[in-house]
């Protein structure tokens, strides 16, 4: 729903104008304010960025360790509660803690997921949020040998850029198409440039993704395909090589 | 003709400077 629309139906809504760059929303202040939250939910566990508001956190260390809440002297647990669900217990106390802790530095309030592996955790927290539309997400794994591990890792693992041309502004001319490949590496370059000055970091895949129809199928399925090459800094270098791989990608598109 | 509803760019397979 547009801002117009909403106001329509709750004429009260206060509505926020969102910092603008290039046409689009400029993330950075998002993107900062989740470094702040990162740094608070860090301190418990091993914690892996997952996007710009969402983390994998491990706390299987924390629950086992933390001091007053050793899941072998629960009292309150059923009897046919093992180890594990302990753990949970634990990670439920822990969360708890770190929600309050972030929102007391922060500001910011967190949902969150608790689970022993990633996918089930996100998928309770995903639960959670359609009921609390907190801002920034946290999701904690308590156990290493079900799935995939969390990764220590609190500086993102890609860097992306994007635009949507819903409707009557979809882009119909390679000339439009270059146009916004050009702001899109841009602001793609300035975080690459960002990371490489803070963090010594680099990064070797350029990846383009397009999503498209055909004008007289609009019904259609077929899937503009993701294309990559290796990324090779330079502005002009970027935006050289994703027309490239648009061009690539829309040959096969139309077959 | 052809339409693109949307369009990213993104760098991956970050790695630090040896």
């Amino acid at each position: 729903m547009r801002g117009h629309e909403a106001k329509q139906v709750f004429p009260e809504i206060q509505l926020i104008q969102v910092p603008v760059v290039r046409v689009k929303a400029d993330l950075n202040t998002c993107r900062n304010a989740g470094s702040e939250v990162v740094a608070v939910l860090s301190r418990k566990g091993r914690c892996e960025r997952a996007s710009i508001d969402e983390v994998y956190l491990d706390l299987t260390d924390a629950a086992e360790k933390n001091s007053g809440v050793d899941p072998k002297n629960m009292q309150n647990c059923r009897k046919d509660a093992d180890h594990h669900d302990k753990l949970l217990a634990c990670g439920t106390v822990i969360v708890a803690e770190l929600r309050t802790q972030v929102l007391k530095e922060t500001d910011f309030t967190c949902s969150a997921g608790i689970a022993h592996n990633k996918e089930t955790a996100w998928r309770g927290k995903a639960a959670r949020m359609l009921w609390h539309q907190h801002w920034c997400l946290v999701v904690e794994h308590c156990k290493r040998d079900h799935g995939e591990e969390v990764q220590g890792c609190l500086l993102p693992k890609s860097h992306g850029s994007e635009k949507t041309f819903p409707g009557p502004r979809a882009l119909k001319t390679i000339a439009s198409v270059q146009h916004w490949l050009n702001d899109l590496c841009e602001e793609l370059a300035e975080c690459l440039g960002s990371d490489l000055d803070q963090n010594k970091r680099i990064a070797q895949t350029l990846t383009l993704h397009a999503r498209a129809y055909r004008s007289s199928d609009s019904d259609s399925q077929k899937n503009f395909s993701s294309k990559s090459c290796p990324l090779m800094y330079g502005t002009a270098k970027m935006q050289e090589d994703a027309l490239n791989l648009f061009q690539t990608g829309l040959h096969e598109y139309l077959g | 003709g052809w339409r693109i509803t949307g369009l990213s760019v993104s760098a991956s397979k970050i790695v630090e400077i040896p």
